[in-house]
């Protein structure tokens, strides 16, 4: 077991800081081993610099960094064990608009080898899908869902 | 191998059988607040074999179920069946195709499928085992919990690596 | 004590249902006092009923149902206890178009007689303000602030 | 009464002096991830005598304090001052303006502020406590807390309801 587990963070987090990176547009982090010192062997540790910024723990993070620091923990470990799909549920939330390119960008080429159903409310993340579902609650309490082309969902949102 | 199909039926806010064909790159849902959608994510865990309901935001098998309106009466029952492509043999099993359902009665009981023959749930999570989607942390990732795996203690996040493993 | 509390908690069950309903654009809610039973005196119920669905607990609400209903729980307590100002970060985060409407109808109105300092993303929200405080982040790692003008930050923000 | 200045100088990502003037209604604070937006509301917490470092995002005096970078040495000290518009009297004292000031510096001591006359933390407690400042549950909401007020247990909530009373 320990083998298949070293071998597997080895690979992460070789990976995390190049994702990192490409979500941030800058910056750097690295995942280590501790000693939990309880015996249930080691723990991981994430240390994340932000462009231009000291290296630092998680704690100090903002609620936009904080998300985007755990879609490249997410992502580095679908990089190197891609399951058949991953949901992803409003990761997007807290991002302002750079840093939702990045993310989309980044969505886009991981797509390529693991599929992806997104819920959003971020028009950016929206663009990248192929297929969109529109889903609205009818007058009965049951869920409607209709398929939506690219430019029927812009036509349908507002502006922001 | 990826998702092809998913299709609902009485399953929380989908009293209506509603079927979505998703893409093999990315599909977006999107809809205003209380529409569905976090409900669609929890049938995908729910109908891969889930049984701890507060991963499912219920509390028992009957949250699941249709609870009805004034204008429309309750569901019996919930059914979720997902289809996988396993053209290219992702999922150790022989077919090109392979469906899971769930099913589940007012009464507390769920009945599980496997291309359409009942089967027992440890079967499902025997062949979920097999391709990695039986642990479904970073596969599945709930509203508002993103940055979960960030507060993780250390030793904890260790588990999320063992089930990368 | 319990005098000073039992007025306050009618108070605001009388105002949480009218401010829910000014929220959702419809439906019903109601507090209640409940026996916790340890003797610690009475805990409070939320209970929500969302337009057109059956009344139910709070654990069955969607992520903007909840956000919402939250917010309808804060303004009501500064309605019937006003505070000098009150600080918001990001509660209009999970919301659609429709409800950061109402919400922001509600907040212009409520700041009559409460101030408010609010940290959004969301141009409808930012639309209620009278002074924007636009934050950026240097590349010394320190911040600097400029004060904006409406027209400024919708110029400065690409369409969503 | 209401806020009419908040002054902050080596508090977290303010290294340098910054000055807000609040309208009476409503203040919008906007910027990319990051840039500091919430480091001002911690700051409102902090110079109103917040002693739980949990609720600051820190562990301790020191992570209040600007820790630096490749351009910028870090700050000495921390500090932020805070000014009511008190011209109706809605703060029992008999100025017109209102100035709490807090100061924090490396070794860990932190110094109290009344309209420029040093106090200690107690004497501010006790002025905010007559102005339903003291607790403030429902006063400042950090980010990713809104709903908090509602996953609170019954009897957490009454505390609510007693702070407001
Ligand atoms: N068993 C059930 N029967 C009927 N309705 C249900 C059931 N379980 C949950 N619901 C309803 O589902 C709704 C929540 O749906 P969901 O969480 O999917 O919304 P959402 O589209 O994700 O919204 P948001 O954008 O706010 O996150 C609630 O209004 C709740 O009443
Ligand atoms: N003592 C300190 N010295 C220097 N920088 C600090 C200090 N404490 C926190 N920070 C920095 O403040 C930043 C977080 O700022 P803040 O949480 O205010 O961002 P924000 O504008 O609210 O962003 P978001 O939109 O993502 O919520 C972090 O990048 C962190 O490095
Ligand atoms: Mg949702
Ligand atoms: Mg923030």
């Amino acid at each position: 077991m320990q083998n298949a587990f070293q071998k597997t963070f080895t690979a992460v987090a070789e990976e995390f800081p190049k994702i990192f990176v490409r979500l941030f547009g800058g910056g750097s982090a690295k995942l280590a081993l501790t000693d939990t010192g309880d015996g249930s062997g080691e723990g991981i540790d994430i240390t994340a610099k932000l462009p231009g910024k000291r290296s630092q723990g998680l704690a100090l993070l903002s609620g936009g960094e904080r998300s985007l620091t755990a879609v490249a923990l997410i992502f580095s470990l679908l990089k190197v064990s891609p399951t058949p799909f991953c949901v992803l549920d409003e990761v997007d939330a807290m991002l302002d608009e750079s840093n939702v390119g990045r993310f989309r960008d980044l969505l886009l080429e991981l797509s390529r080898q693991t599929q992806f159903i997104i819920v959003t409310h971020n028009r950016n993340t929206v663009q990248a899908a192929q297929v969109i579902y529109g889903v609205s609650m009818g007058s009965d309490s049951a869920s409607t869902v209709i398929s939506l082309k690219l430019d029927e969902f812009v036509a349908q949102t507002p502006d922001e | 191998s990826h998702l092809k199909y998913l299709e609902l039926h009485g399953y929380k806010t989908f009293a209506s059988k509603t079927r979505f064909e998703f893409a093999e790159g990315i599909t977006a849902i999107v809809g205003p607040n209380g529409s569905g959608k976090s409900n669609v994510a929890d049938s995908i865990r729910w109908v891969l074999g889930e049984q701890a309901y507060a991963l499912l935001r219920g509390k028992k098998t009957e949250d699941m179920i249709f609870s009805g309106s004034e204008q429309r009466p309750r569901a019996g029952m919930a059914s979720a069946l997902i289809t996988f492509d396993n053209a290219d043999g992702g999922l150790p099993i022989e077919f090109s195709e392979v469906s899971i359902g769930r099913s589940a009665y007012r009464d507390g009981s769920n009945e599980y499928f496997l291309n359409d023959a009942r089967v027992r749930l440890k079967d499902i999570d025997e062949l979920l085992g097999r391709c990695g989607l039986s642990e479904r942390t970073y596969t599945i990732i709930g509203q508002g919990l993103v940055d979960s795996a960030l507060s993780l203690k250390p030793e904890e996040r260790r588990r999320l690596f063992e089930e990368a493993a």
